[in-house]
């Protein structure tokens, strides 16, 4: 059975595509069979894959509002082991959509069941926002990977998050929890990151990881090449951090 | 009659709040008065003032959900002719509420016109998304500046926030204009923020403002003390390009 997780945080710009697309992409050159589901109208992980999205073809849209089922939208990434279910621009009305359906919390998680048994992990990429799409990914899922960007702002919504995972536990998904937290975009040279990273680890204590995503400009280019940084710059520091998350993240769930 | 412009842009990160806080802090300063709506349930353009998000005050979300008066929701920011009105944690579960409403598109804009004449500018800060308080806000202003940060995902989703823009005109407000749209978080040192400042000009031409906003530190930090850049850091690299795009603005608005 394959680990479902959820890629999520209402703040925006923090790291969750990239942390899906790259920690998706180690887990599979290690050997993992891994999905990702791209659950954000903006399609940046479908696009991070160099994937098209071409507005015909069946995406992750027509899973969640038609009930198509997961495993036949399923996309090659050009990286063995790695498969993806696209994004499309017919997401932006999903959640308008969804609000008037049945169960509509739920829909996410009864096409996910029997794909589970398929891959030994399912990365699902979140928008900035705890609306229906997000709702649908924590009810769906195990656990919750939060990217958390070493600024301000994005501390200020971590309770947010939490709480409303909390809901989703109580009124949802039981067995929701969180299977870390990861600081990313840390610039070492500024203190505003070091106080951050510092109050992340308290409020979070062991949930967070060691590893720390650095700031590195060939984590931002590599989009732009449609490849995730381990084939676009395999030495880069952003590719060594997300190769030690991926050991992190592969250690402890072996733990469980 | 004041104008009034929505800060929007569905990618997460971009610099949205930052450019409304500190605009609206140049514009107040330069002697317009200002008036500031926080319409992100995360509220940071509330807490970017300093102001405190207590639960039991009336905010945004008394206004779009039950119809009260904006005006009467206006508090002080410590700035001289610049007030709030405060985003609250009830306006996260806004969009599911408003999407079973009559006119669920109009309820901003019918609360705002009785109060375009009390202030010169009124600024909207909207959510990461192309939801019903995103629409809300496009709907009940005059125009929509455009925060695009300088980097390849960004630049990915101005296509989709154009047409949602041309969406609007068409079916819910015919004036909606392009105010302008700013380039965030240039690090001149990277080829990829020069090769996507390019590629925004090619696409949006003299929309785009002269004027580059930086990336700088300091613009990170101010937030945490509760404060515009413009009285944390005067001097800083941030609060000189906000002082010249407040000015760009004001320009542009003078001649329409
Ligand atoms: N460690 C890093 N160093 C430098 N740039 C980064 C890093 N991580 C992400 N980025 C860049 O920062 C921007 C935001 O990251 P990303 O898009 O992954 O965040 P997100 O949380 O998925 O955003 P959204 O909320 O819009 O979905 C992107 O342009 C990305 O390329
Ligand atoms: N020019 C800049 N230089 C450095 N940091 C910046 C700059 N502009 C914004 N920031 C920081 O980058 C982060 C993202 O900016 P901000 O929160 O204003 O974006 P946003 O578009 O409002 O995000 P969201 O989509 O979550 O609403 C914040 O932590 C902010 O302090
Ligand atoms: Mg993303
Ligand atoms: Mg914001």
């Amino acid at each position: 059975m394959g680990r479902a997780i959820a890629c999520a945080n209402q703040k925006g710009g923090v790291g969750k595509t990239t942390t899906v697309v790259n920690l998706a992409t180690h887990l599979a050159l290690a050997g993992d069979s891994v999905l990702v589901v791209d659950l954000d109208p903006q399609g940046n992980a479908t696009s991070g894959f160099g994937v098209e999205r071409n507005g015909q073809a069946a995406s992750v849209y027509d899973a969640v509002i038609d009930g198509v089922p997961l495993l036949g939208l399923a996309v090659p990434t050009g990286i063995a082991g790695l498969s993806l279910i696209a994004s499309s621009v017919a997401l932006a009305g999903a959640e308008v959509e969804l609000a008037g359906m049945d169960q509509r919390e739920r829909r996410l998680w009864r096409l996910l069941e029997p794909t589970r048994s398929r891959f030994d992990v399912i990365l699902i990429d979140c928008p900035p926002s705890l609306g229906l799409l997000t709702v649908n990914a924590l009810t769906a899922v195990d656990s919750v990977l939060i990217p958390i960007q070493a600024e301000y702002y994005a501390l200020e919504g971590v309770s947010q998050l939490i709480g409303t995972i909390q809901l989703v536990r109580e009124h949802l998904n039981p067995r929701l929890e969180i299977e870390g937290a990861v600081i990313t975009m840390f610039d070492s040279r500024t203190n505003l990151a070091t106080d951050v990273a510092a109050e992340v680890r308290g409020h979070l204590g062991d949930k967070v990881y060691e590893t720390v995503i650095p700031r590195s400009v060939r984590l931002s280019e590599a989009p732009s090449h449609g490849r995730p940084v381990a084939l676009y710059a395999p030495n880069s520091k952003g590719a060594e951090a997300y190769r030690r998350l991926g050991d992190e993240v592969r250690a402890r769930m072996a733990h469980r």
